[in-house]
């Protein structure tokens, strides 16, 4: 849906997953 | 109405993937390339190669848990493109565009194709 109302967030969308160690 | 966009999912959800391939959490197939070893989603594989997708769609074949590749495959290649898979970022090195898009062409990864075809002609000075 990109209608006219769509509001961009530029943020992160979920949890990052740690690197391993 | 209205919608948010996150623009940054798509690229936030395979850095995920990568983090869970590097972890080897959930990863379902190894994939053998000569003697070397390749851990991975089938999903990912799926997505990215035209071989994949055929390979885990055929009912006799999804539920393997290891697949050889054909002996010819240059396993640096194929090291290359799987981490373009997992990352968007393609390591293009002259040393070894050859290998990388005759892997590229085996496992129907077109795009990429074209693209390797493009930086051998760039990189051409005739």
């Amino acid at each position: 849906y990109e209608g006219s109302n769509t509001i961009k967030e530029m943020g992160r969308s979920i949890h990052e997953i740690p690197r391993q160690d | 109405d209205s919608c948010i966009q996150f623009t940054r999912h798509a690229s936030d959800v395979l850095l995920n993937l990568n983090r869970l391939r590097s972890r080897d959490i959930l990863t379902d197939v190894t994939i053998l390339v000569n003697r070397q070893q390749f851990r991975a989603h089938k999903t990912v594989l799926m997505a990215c190669s035209g071989l994949f997708y055929s390979i885990f769609t055929d009912s006799h074949k999804c539920n393997l848990n290891a697949i050889s590749l054909d002996p010819k495959v240059d396993p640096e290649g194929f090291a290359i493109l799987l981490e373009f898979m997992y990352t968007s970022r393609l390591t293009l090195k002259e040393s070894l565009i050859m290998a990388i898009m005759n892997t590229a062409i085996y496992l129907q990864m077109d795009h990429v194709v074209d693209t390797c075809h493009r930086f051998i002609k760039s990189s051409d000075p005739s």
